[in-house]
């Protein structure tokens, strides 16, 4: 039942390039599926702003208008304010951890290197190892580095803080039971003339083709991140029959062949959606003339626009904390693993002490 | 995204 131990080993040359190879990668479905995410906020920033597609359903001019509605389920059922408003406490706290773990292990650096210097202080020249101010160079850098990292994490959390303060009121009232929600919106004369005119009609169609261009999307990112590739063994080819590797050709060849369709399609969908959004510019245009425009109506649109864009923040920030409370603990896992580096190096120190110690003493 | 990538410091990349 013989295992090859190393059956996965390859020379460096092929590990790094593998290595470049994945960044790459990465960098290739990042860019795709970041330009598809914010083609999506830009669709729903627009939608929001021209108060669509509530204005549509709103024909009662009192009824909470039913995407507005939707939108509202959909919130209370991810768990309201309140799950955020959690969520958010805890950040802190993690932090907080990160921070203890991270200092712990620099004190126990600081704390040996005291204790060395002390001892060559002492004994001077007969103190003959390298001082533990050298050796724990890297060690301190990389922990500069896990600074700078929190540093940056304080900010994020910073955004997420503020975000969410110039949401909550809207957001609470999205998730408020409809009776109350019903009532909080004013309410204003509905428009008879909007029933049945053409204009409403080309609006829905536009935007049911919208909400396609959408999906689509979803599927397309599916799709994107469904792609595997491995060049480990191209790369080994190269290495054997060239002596080196063009990882940065190989690579980009290989990313174009996986990834040019849904490239290709990605533009597409894109540029479908900024037509799409010019034609219903237009088309709302005409749909607002069409409306009777008193001041009763523009109140209860300007609440609607913003309850629909609660929504939108609502989603933004539990997206921000969810991201943020996995930093926190994928952060605590890299961080014990470099205190356990500390901690040895700093064992290994102090039982080197001990003899030398020792040896001093005897001699 | 809105918290630095851990990306990098994932892989131990010191072979001792």
């Amino acid at each position: 039942k013989f295992t090859d131990l190393f059956e996965k080993m390859v020379p460096m040359a092929v590990q790094q390039s593998v290595s470049a190879a994945n960044s790459r990668k990465a960098e290739t479905v990042n860019r795709l599926i970041g330009s598809m995410r914010e083609a999506t906020n830009l669709c729903n920033g627009v939608l929001a702003s021209l108060n669509l597609p509530a204005a549509l359903e709103d024909l009662s001019g009192d009824a909470v208008p039913q995407s507005i509605l939707e939108k509202s389920r959909a919130l209370i059922q991810q768990g309201g304010l309140q799950s955020i408003e959690q969520l958010i406490k805890d950040l802190p706290e993690l932090l907080q951890r990160n921070r203890e773990i991270l200092d712990e292990s620099l004190k126990m650096l600081d704390d040996e290197e005291a204790t060395d210097n002390e001892l060559r202080g002492k004994f001077n020249q007969r103190w003959n190892r390298t001082p533990s101010g050298d050796l724990y160079k890297p060690l301190r850098a990389e922990g500069n580095n896990f600074r700078n990292i929190l540093d940056k994490a304080v900010q994020a959390d910073q955004v997420v803080r503020e975000r969410y303060t110039a949401h909550c009121e809207m957001i609470a009232l999205l998730c408020k039971p409809e009776n109350e929600l019903s009532a909080a919106i004013p309410s204003a004369n509905p428009a008879k003339t909007l029933q049945g005119s053409e204009v409403v009609n080309v609006l829905r169609s536009q935007l049911a083709q919208l909400d396609e261009v959408k999906r689509e999307r979803e599927v397309l990112e599916g799709e994107v991140k469904s792609v595997t590739f491995d060049l480990t063994a191209k790369f080994l080819t190269a290495l054997a029959q060239d002596g080196a590797i063009n990882e940065e050709v190989m690579t980009s060849s290989e990313l174009d062949a996986r990834y040019g369709s849904h490239n290709q399609r990605v533009q597409q969908n894109l540029r479908r959606q900024e037509e799409l959004l010019s034609q219903i510019q237009v088309s709302h245009q005409e749909f607002s003339a069409l409306k009777q425009s008193n001041s009763e109506a523009n109140t209860r649109e300007d609440v609607l626009k913003k309850l629909a864009s609660a929504h939108d923040s609502y989603i933004e920030i539990s997206s921000n904390i969810k991201e943020g409370t996995k930093f926190y603990n994928d952060l605590t896992e890299i961080l014990l693993k470099f205190q356990n580096k500390c901690s040895d190096i700093v064992f290994a120190r102090k039982t080197e002490r001990d003899e030398l110690l020792k040896e001093l003493q005897q001699s | 995204s809105l918290y630095p990538s851990l990306e990098d410091l994932k892989v131990d990349k010191v072979i001792r």
